[in-house]
């Protein structure tokens, strides 16, 4: 009658696992931007030389306030996302709002790796895909590039929808955040996150490593978006009223002080 | 809550802002 027990509880557990992974891989597709067959359909046009020097001549003001808006138009799709994993509803509210400041926009940069052209290392951005010179306004050329880095080496990873959605998941539910008011409750919606994730890597067959090398992207990911975060406020610093007065409010309160 | 008026906003409602 043990062995029942263990057994039973061990295949309650991984039918828990598979619903799981199924509701967030659901989500994730459910809340992204551009769907599969819009990406099939694409043309994966890039700007010509003519319209990056456009954006290349724009103040830098312009080009922050553009990026602000294209940035906080993904992070609502990812907001959507995050309201739909199980759990994610049933923390408080203090908490939702805490993994959302600090993880969305990590979030974000994953799912840059769907928009992704790794052989003209160019990203979809504003109708066409952009290399990184298109960014030069802003002038944050290394996080550009740092970001552009980021996204090669996770496209290299080829992950299927189905790991890019529970990988978003993990990442979304850190339980290490600070501010967190119950870290527990959050530690294991995102224990569960990482069982999922690693029984679809093991159902895809792909290779023992993939989990530790995602697991370095975690604190890739964190630098990324912190370094978004000081160059932010450099940029207030010396245009604070066009922040106040022309960024999107949502980007405000995700990234404001 | 007055500091994160957009979130609370978007986690409270059912029918999202984004089209989707």
């Amino acid at each position: 009658s043990n062995e029942d027990t263990v057994s039973t509880a061990s295949m309650a557990s991984t039918a828990e696992i598979d619903h799981l992974s199924q509701i967030v891989s659901r989500s994730h597709l459910e809340t992204c931007q551009y769907l599969g067959e819009e990406l099939q359909q694409m043309s994966w046009q890039s700007f010509v030389q003519e319209e990056v020097e456009t954006y290349q001549s724009k103040t830098q003001e312009v080009m922050w306030q553009l990026c602000a808006v294209k940035i906080t138009e993904a992070i609502q799709y990812v907001v959507e996302f995050a309201k739909r994993i199980d759990g994610f509803m049933e923390l408080c509210q203090n908490d939702q709002i805490v993994l959302l400041k600090a993880g969305s926009l990590e979030v974000v940069f994953i799912r840059m790796c769907r928009l992704f052209d790794s052989q003209k290392n160019a990203v979809y951005f504003d109708g066409k895909f952009a290399g990184p010179d298109v960014f030069r306004a802003l002038g944050c050329d290394d996080l550009i590039s740092s970001v552009f880095d980021f996204a090669q080496s996770l496209c290299s990873l080829h992950l299927t929808e189905d790991e890019l959605a529970l990988f978003s998941a993990f990442v979304l539910l850190s339980a290490d955040r600070s501010w967190l008011q119950d870290k527990l409750q959050v530690e294991k919606l995102q224990q569960k996150t990482q069982l999922a994730l690693q029984h679809v890597l093991q159902k895809n067959q792909r290779e023992e490593g993939l989990l530790t090398k995602l697991r370095y992207k975690v604190s890739v990911l964190r630098s990324l978006s912190s370094r978004h975060t000081e160059k932010l406020s450099a940029f207030r610093v010396v245009h604070s009223d066009i922040v106040r007065t022309h960024f999107p409010p949502l980007y405000k309160e995700l990234f404001g002080a | 809550k007055e500091k994160h008026k957009i979130l609370h906003q978007l986690l409270q409602n059912s029918t999202s802002p984004v089209d989707l």
